[in-house]
């Protein structure tokens, strides 16, 4: 199973992790 | 043939120079054609076909769908509790699933099926401090800003986002309204924390009623942990963005309206001006790009997924599609994989603009659940009634009509994947 998001923000947001790197519920991916 | 294939002798002789070129260009202009064919319908609107190598076509005429309800069946028999332990220690071996946070003794877990929908301790999953979390456990695929209205699949390969959220056709039945009842309502909007534009909050502590005693269906079992909430200010948030506060406070109003007048104008949403009646498609305001993100959950990843961000669903797509698997092996060999596959689009907004969720199935987790949506069914019905970019649609206006969605903050707990 896949969750693909899609949403709006900022030029200038930026994301915290890298292709391929393992997430658990709840770590940031990505700020302001 | 026998003897034709003993004693013809083989003759080997160069092909003419000009006659490699040939070959060479007709294969290029083929390859380029193949990659930029994009058929439309009527309406503008991108046909979407099955587009693979030979063994993508193969596994593309097999049952899948079938296959993934037969699956869903099997796991769902209830195991002997002796078996239990090993049984699921054994697969969690296998799968790399970590027993120590789950939150049931392995025996209370009567199948296969129970124990992949399993829930995890309290606290397992801390919700960090940014403005974007990851809704799940899994591996993230691929990321970037969506351009020209694709998405990326892979290196060289793109989807349209149209196709991937649905676009209104002409003629195309009312969305229906999924109705809530008023008691979880309520239930659920205590609970929640919003923080969109900025402002924290408790809505217990922000609305001032008591929380009702009802038991609700969507109780988050993973909630931010407790934050005080931030000084009541009308005026301004931290991002130094204006929030409007004009809406009218009527203290006329019944009890849930005027909850949901209050809540409007502390988080900064203006309900007449922003309420969308229709979504066609996304519409990037100046200053702003549209971002992706694509997380895939291996079969051992906890399967439930959480809200990533403060936000506002507003309406839920439902596509039945095909249940291709969704591996990063399928994703670099199938053009189009997370279009061609059962979905559901949850379309709403955050205070950047547009946000939406896509959990999209797979053959072994056909079947989608959102818990504040108990009319949504998924991986039910043949695949032939559906063709590719049709949908059923459902408002949420009903969860809190001036908000026009139901409210939604990181972390959450929103649903989940389960077995067939």
């Amino acid at each position: 199973s896949t969750i693909v998001l899609v949403f709006e923000a900022p030029h200038d947001f930026t994301f915290a992790v890298g292709a391929g790197e393992k997430v658990k519920v709840g770590q940031a991916l990505g700020d302001l | 043939l026998a003897d034709a294939w003993q004693n013809t002798p083989t003759t080997w002789y160069p092909l003419p120079i000009a006659a490699g070129a040939l070959l060479l260009i007709f294969i290029q202009y083929r390859r380029k054609s193949a990659t930029k064919e994009v058929v439309v319908d009527e309406h503008g609107n991108e046909v979407i076909r099955l587009k693979g190598p030979w063994h993508v076509h193969v596994i593309g005429a097999l049952p899948l769908r079938n296959m993934s309800r037969l699956w869903g069946y099997l796991n769902s028999l209830e195991l002997p509790v002796w078996a239990r332990p090993v049984g699921f220690r054994v697969y969690a071996t296998i799968f790399g699933c970590n027993l120590d946070e789950v939150e049931r003794d392995l025996t209370e877990y009567r199948s296969l099926g129970d124990f992949f929908y399993r829930r995890l301790k309290d606290g397992a999953r801390p919700i960090a401090d940014a403005v974007l979390v990851s809704p799940a456990d899994g591996r993230v695929l691929h990321f970037g800003v969506i351009k020209d209205g694709r998405i990326e699949q892979v290196k060289g390969s793109t989807y349209s986002l149209d196709a991937l959220l649905g676009v209104a056709r002409p003629g195309s039945p009312a969305p229906a309204s999924v109705v809530f009842p008023k008691d979880e309502l309520h239930e659920v909007n205590h609970k929640h924390f919003a923080d969109i534009n900025g402002i924290e909050y408790s809505l217990h502590e922000l609305l001032g009623t008591p929380t009702p005693s009802t038991s609700g269906t969507s109780t988050p079992t993973t909630e931010a942990p407790p934050r005080p909430p931030a000084p009541h200010n009308h005026s301004s948030t931290k991002h130094g963005e204006r929030v409007d506060a004009s809406v009218p406070r009527d203290q006329s109003l019944p009890d849930a309206v005027a909850q949901d007048v209050s809540l409007a104008s502390e988080v900064g949403i203006r309900p007449t001006a922003e309420r969308r009646d229709s979504f066609t498609s996304v519409r990037t305001k100046p200053g702003n790009d549209t971002f992706f993100m694509v997380i895939y959950l291996a079969p051992g990843d906890y399967h439930r997924f959480h809200s990533p961000a403060s936000w506002v669903v507003e309406r839920r797509r439902h596509f039945v599609g095909d249940l291709f698997s969704v591996s990063p092996w399928m994703a670099k060999r199938l053009e189009n994989l997370f279009v061609l596959n059962e979905r559901v689009a949850l379309l709403g907004r955050w205070r950047h603009g547009f946000f939406s969720m896509v959990p999209v199935g797979a053959t072994n987790v056909g079947s989608i659940k959102i818990n504040f949506d108990t009319d949504l069914r998924t991986n039910v019905g043949r695949r032939r009634d559906h063709p590719v970019g049709t949908f059923t649609e459902a408002v949420y206006a009903g969860a809190s009509p001036l908000l026009n969605g139901q409210p939604l903050a990181r972390g959450d707990e929103m649903g989940g994947f389960c077995l067939g």
